[in-house]
């Protein structure tokens, strides 16, 4: 079995799979095939990518999903407002993702709030009230170096008093191996309590995205992902890194900077990249 | 860790000699894990590993642990082939002004890389400007303006104009007309399947002339980096390339990858998000890095 599960291994690498994840999934495929019963008209071959296809297929459909439009309508009967946390490393899409995020809502007339919480990155509240302006949402910021945990706090008084549904909090991109930005992100998620926190990564990235995603998981939480970047040719192998480390689901992938390219993700997609 | 993995490998290999295939298949294992661990790109990891095995396993190598040392070094210097020994400067012309100009996917960090760049060749004497064709992005034009505030050197910008050419033109013909003789052009991101944004950039190439195209990379790019660069590089004359956000828990294989691509030097790297958070490019210590 070892032998056959080798070449498995490199397929999974060359479609943009984590080493670590390529690892566990091979484990998982030779699990599978010590158990299957070899029936005489499936050939060694088949059995192999059956039994890869039903790894992935495991993967990649996560126990929990979220169906987030319902998600509104649960809160909207709470006389709550739905806050989500965006967060993940520097440049992975987070800002964009708020925008787009904000224009479906309104597309099914779900209003919406952003807070500018990246009060550190130069022309980040700039950037955010130019696509708040374009959507047709309002936007609660401070000044550059004002507290990020306040910004949001303001940002969920603000949609309470006036019943906004949804506060879509953005914050600063940090490397998750940075203590004291970590920290940071922690104390925003003590004073806020965010109902969804939404990890944001980037389809390019290669193995980092493993650390990123345990780390953030593990200081924070990460109820769901957003892939963004699906559109630069990728044959999606992050995104089985990503499932397969937080074992939560993929909220949307981002296929462009136009604010609709956010689409659902579609497993089968990633599967037929991988599958030969 | 990864480090101690083939520093194991490579001990169990030199105790079990030459002839112990099953230690040169293990040490190979180790090699080509580190490898793809660190992002190098999947041929180039195997091509690497192959080398390796023929020029440890060909040369006369002395005993003990002085042969675990060439091992090394022999891995060391097949990276480090690729990346190129000397350090190569960027372009700073002295008898006429020089303009340089960023390109690279959305979010790698050119436009943060721009204002370190400013902040470098200022300090080498020069009259710095930066000049942003970024009309697209929101935001694109404050940011570099907050960045470049820092450093008191001036941004030009046009976000209302639709043409970036003329506003590249218009931008640095101000700066040359007083007299400043750096000029730095930041651009928008793009990626290889945006042939249209592909086009503009070789546009922009054609019509500015610049004396140095710098791609720059995102430390955290996997498989996907050489097939990107290559694209890049066969659109616009790439020059160097600049790698960013090596202070995060990437080891860079993805950049060492993109320079094989584009067949140019690495110049520097960005291992923070302030302005002087760029240093020269060291391929030893990188390489050193990158096998951890
Ligand atoms: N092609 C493409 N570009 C994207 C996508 N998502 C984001 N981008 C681009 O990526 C770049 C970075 O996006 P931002 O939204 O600023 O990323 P960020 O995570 O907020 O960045 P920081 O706040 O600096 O950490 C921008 O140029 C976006 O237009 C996507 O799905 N496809
Ligand atoms: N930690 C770290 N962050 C960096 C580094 N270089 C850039 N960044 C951050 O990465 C993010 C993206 O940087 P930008 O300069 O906006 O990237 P860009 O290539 O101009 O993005 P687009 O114009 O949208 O294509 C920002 O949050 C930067 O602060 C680096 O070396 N280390
Ligand atoms: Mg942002
Ligand atoms: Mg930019």
């Amino acid at each position: 079995i070892k032998k056959v599960i080798h070449p498995l291994k490199d397929i999974l690498i060359q479609n943009e799979v984590a080493v670590v994840t390529a690892d566990k999934i091979c484990e998982s495929v030779s699990d599978k095939l010590l158990n299957v019963e070899y029936k005489r008209m499936s050939s060694p071959k088949s059995l192999i990518l059956e039994a890869l296809r039903s790894s992935l297929l495991e993967i990649l459909q996560p126990e929990e999903t979220i169906d987030l439009l319902s998600l509104v309508e649960e809160y909207k009967k709470k006389k709550q407002p739905l806050v989500i946390a965006f967060f993940g490393i520097n440049g992975v899409g987070k800002t964009l993702s708020i925008a787009k995020l904000g224009y479906y809502l309104k597309k099914n007339d779900i209003s919406s709030v952003f807070a500018a919480s990246d009060t550190f990155r130069a022309g980040s509240i700039q950037q955010l009230e130019q696509h708040a302006k374009k959507v047709g949402v309002k936007i609660i910021s401070q000044t550059y170096g004002s507290d990020a945990a306040a910004v949001a706090f303001d940002a969920v008084s603000h949609a309470s008093a006036k019943g906004i549904d949804v506060v879509l909090i953005d914050t600063a991109g940090r490397m998750e191996t940075n203590k004291n930005l970590m920290a940071e992100l922690q104390k925003l998620d003590r004073v806020v309590e965010p109902d969804l926190k939404i990890f944001v990564g980037d389809a390019l990235t290669g193995n980092s995205l493993v650390s990123q995603a345990e780390l953030f998981n593990s200081k924070i939480g990460i109820d769901a992902s957003i892939i963004n970047k699906m559109d630069a040719d990728v044959k999606g192998g992050a995104t089985i890194s990503v499932v397969h480390a937080t074992r939560k689901p993929i909220l949307f992938i981002g296929v462009g900077q136009k604010y609709n390219d956010l689409k659902p993700f579609i497993p089968e997609q990633i599967i037929k990249n991988v599958l030969p | 860790t990864l480090g101690s993995k083939l520093h194991k490998a490579i001990s169990n290999f030199i105790s079990g000699g030459v002839a112990d295939k099953e230690a040169i298949k293990q040490l190979k294992n180790e090699m080509l894990r580190a490898l793809l661990e660190s992002d190098v790109d999947f041929e180039i990891a195997n091509k690497v590993v192959s080398e390796v095995e023929k020029k440890s396993l060909e040369k006369e190598l002395p005993d003990g642990l002085s042969r675990k040392k060439s091992v090394i070094s022999i891995i060391h210097d097949e990276l480090v082939a690729i990346l190129g020994k000397k350090h190569y400067p960027i372009t700073i012309n002295h008898d006429k002004p020089t303009i340089i100009m960023l390109i690279g996917i959305q979010g790698s960090g050119k436009t943060t890389t721009t204002a370190k760049i400013a902040k470098y060749i200022k300090k080498r004497g020069k009259k710095v400007a930066v000049v942003t064709a970024d009309n697209w992005r929101p935001g694109a034009y404050e940011q570099l303006q907050q960045l470049c505030s820092q450093i008191d050197v001036p941004v030009y910008g046009d976000p209302e104009n639709k043409r970036t050419v003329k506003i590249a033109q218009t931008g640095i013909k101000k700066f040359l007309n007083e007299k400043y003789n750096y000029i730095i052009l930041d651009t928008a991101g793009r990626h290889k399947e945006e042939k249209d944004l592909l086009n503009e950039m070789n546009d922009l190439y054609s019509k500015i002339k610049p004396d140095e195209v710098i791609l720059v990379i995102d430390g955290n790019l996997g498989q996907t980096a050489y097939k990107q660069a290559k694209a890049f590089a066969e659109k616009t004359p790439v020059g160097s390339i600049i790698v960013t956000k090596l202070d995060g828990s990437a080891k860079g294989g993805g950049a060492l990858s993109a320079a094989a691509a584009a067949k140019v030097p690495i110049k520097f790297i960005g291992n923070g998000e302030t302005i002087d958070d760029l240093e020269e490019f060291n391929p030893t210590s990188f390489v050193g890095r990158l096998l951890g």
